[in-house]
């Protein structure tokens, strides 16, 4: 399943 | 927010003060792709659109996302407008069309989502980490460098690099995994940073100018 914790980066 | 990131991110705010200072003090832009400024700000407007859905993430998270898009646009500015004589095309001549056509097609087939948030934001992890290959491709033309400009490649390398342990120590400190698309396309970018680093090492960090090979 993807994952979406790079949008809490820049 | 751990410490490979701070320091990753730290190195990106690096990067461009040396390059407005490299700009400023040396009054020129030469030597810097206008290209490669320009996918920059591609990147950074449409990876931060969800600034316009109040979408909060921290104080930190809004201010760096303002300020890259900002640095971004003033940098275009200077090497359009203000130094814009000694911005010479003739040597920047990468075709850019080649990464935003295939960045576009791949952001359509790998996305989290069809929305107006997620495409953008999948075109954008794409194309940053192809976005450093015409200012790296000038640099071969002209086959060296001032050491300033290579001080701004490297601390873009550093924050690329940087982020990997970040993800590592994610992956082991959080239980919601890995996110593929932003680490696939990162591992690509460092990877593209590889050959300019082992020069900036051996030569740059030494005391020598920046010189390919003949």
């Amino acid at each position: 399943e993807a994952k979406e914790n790079g949008k809490d980066e820049l | 927010m751990n410490f490979f990131r701070l320091l990753g991110d730290l190195s990106h705010l690096a990067s461009i003060f040396i390059l407005l200072h490299k700009i400023q003090t040396t009054r020129s832009c030469r030597g810097i792709s206008f290209k490669t400024q320009v996918l920059y700000v591609v990147v950074f407007v449409t990876r931060y659109l969800d600034l316009l859905t109040f979408q909060f993430h921290s104080i930190y998270n809004t201010v760096m996302k303002l300020f890259f898009i900002g640095s971004s646009i003033y940098i275009l500015y200077l090497m359009r407008v203000r130094f814009r004589p000694t911005n010479d095309p003739s040597i920047d001549t990468f075709r850019i069309e080649y990464l935003l056509g295939p960045c576009a097609v791949l952001s359509l087939i790998f996305n989290y989502g069809y929305t107006w948030l997620e495409i953008p934001w999948s075109f954008s992890i794409f194309l940053e980490s192809v976005a450093i290959l015409p200012q790296l491709f000038m640099l071969q033309r002209t086959g060296e460098a001032e050491t300033i400009t290579t001080h701004y490649i490297a601390a873009l390398g550093a924050y690329r690099a940087l982020y990997i342990p970040n993800w590592i120590f994610r992956y082991f400190t959080e239980d919601n995994g890995v996110d593929a698309i932003a680490v696939v396309a990162g591992i690509v970018q460092t990877a593209l940073y590889v050959d300019f680093g082992w020069i900036y090492f051996t030569k740059v960090l030494q005391g020598q100018k920046f010189e390919l090979p003949a």
